[in-house]
């Protein structure tokens, strides 16, 4: 379902500084698997991921999801992708700062004009053990309880492929067991799962792991049945 | 160094709801200690952390810095205090967005009218590993060298009291290890160093554990020589 060649992502900063995030990177994923990505802090991760949730473009190369070039796709398919078929869970949350959990949750059935849009939209914080904060703005929330809300509003439209970048980071070990367990049984539905993460004992979780170091892939195996 | 008794913090919440997030906190923290907070995502531990950082105030109950009562200091006092003798490290960084790495770090600097304030600013960004970061904006780093700034700046006044809250959450293994070695060295020289965190083997970096749950102290140990 991802499919990328020699991907290359610069950025200019000013008129002599130049970095390179990705260095060319060739990844696959098959529909159904779920595989983590690992590196250093800097070396990348979500870059790529931001690449294949068409959230940005590469400088170079390609990338098709689902066999479609996506630098031939109109805004329109693009939006419906980021919409409905991709959740994607971001590392820095960006929920909506003057809205409530649950009208957070609630916007991309909205978007989609899915009905019934509110009661799903709690059953999602629910499975995030949110159910008394639906209507904290996220500045009246924890930064793990944002996280939360994060996670729910990824999985409320039941993508059938879910980018998560560092989803357990600023929880404890606790809650991240409680996520890890909502997100492996979205993978048993069926749901294709790629996880950023720097923590080995969520990396585990996955039936592959693929590491980043300095924009180039330096490794991708299939780790023991977890 | 720190001596509070029984701090509350409540949130009002429209009209009839109230979160309490801190029930009435004991706690005592010596001059040179390093003490770990931990606790579930949402029992309260940014809230204790950001009274005791003096940039908030509790609902009731007392805290005394350094033996002076917070509530009876003046806004010159506080402002004071907050800008070199307190090192607060955000979870949620708190980088001024439109200035770059260098900048935020050199900003406390300059506020105290310190020389060379530049040249110490490239230091403290070595110090965390980001001397090839110096002109980037946040938005042109990655989280964790996000994070690696607020720490940078945090201890660039050498202040007497840091405290972190979650300073290696964004983190690689490796990248956590030279941040913890450097609060280590900062605590050897003689600071009081309050750290939350929710990962087990950074707790245990620390000489004392004070676990948060629900708003109240349900725990608080000396551990093991670390
Ligand atoms: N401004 C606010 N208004 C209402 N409730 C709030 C506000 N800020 C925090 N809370 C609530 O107070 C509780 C404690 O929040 P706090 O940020 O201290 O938790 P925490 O222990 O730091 O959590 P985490 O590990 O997720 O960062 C949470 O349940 C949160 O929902
Ligand atoms: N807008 C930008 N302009 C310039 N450089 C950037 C920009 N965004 C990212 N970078 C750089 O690209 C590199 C990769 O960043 P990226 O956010 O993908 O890393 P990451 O692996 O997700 O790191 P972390 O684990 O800390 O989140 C970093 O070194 C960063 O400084
Ligand atoms: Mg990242
Ligand atoms: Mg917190």
């Amino acid at each position: 379902v991802i499919e990328t060649c020699q991907l290359v992502k610069k950025y200019k900063l000013g008129a002599a500084t130049e970095v390179s995030a990705l260095r060319g990177i060739d990844l696959q994923v098959e529909e159904g698997e779920f595989v983590a990505i690992m590196g250093p802090s800097g070396s990348g991760k979500s870059t790529l991921m931001n690449i294949i949730g068409c959230l940005d473009v590469p400088t170079s190369g390609t990338y098709r999801l689902s066999g479609s070039e996506v630098s031939r796709m109109s805004s329109n398919q693009l939006a419906d992708l980021r919409a409905g078929k991709i959740g994607f869970i971001f590392q820095s949350f960006n929920l909506l700062p003057r809205t409530t959990a649950l009208e957070n949750v609630e916007l991309p059935l909205n978007y989609q004009g899915v009905p019934n849009a509110r009661k799903r939209a709690e059953e999602a914080l629910e499975w995030v053990g949110l159910s008394d904060r639906l209507h904290h703005r996220p500045n009246e929330l924890s930064i793990g309880q944002q996280q939360r809300v994060a996670i729910a509003r990824a999985l409320v439209t039941h993508p059938s492929l879910i980018l998560a970048d560092e989803p357990t980071g600023n929880l404890d070990t606790r809650a991240s067991q409680e996520i890890m367990s909502l997100l492996q049984t979205v993978h048993r539905q069926g749901g294709t799962l790629v996880l950023i993460t720097h923590e080995m004992e969520i990396g585990q979780h996955a039936q592959r792991v693929v590491r980043l170091r300095d924009g180039l892939l330096v490794f991708d195996e299939s780790v023991a049945d977890p």
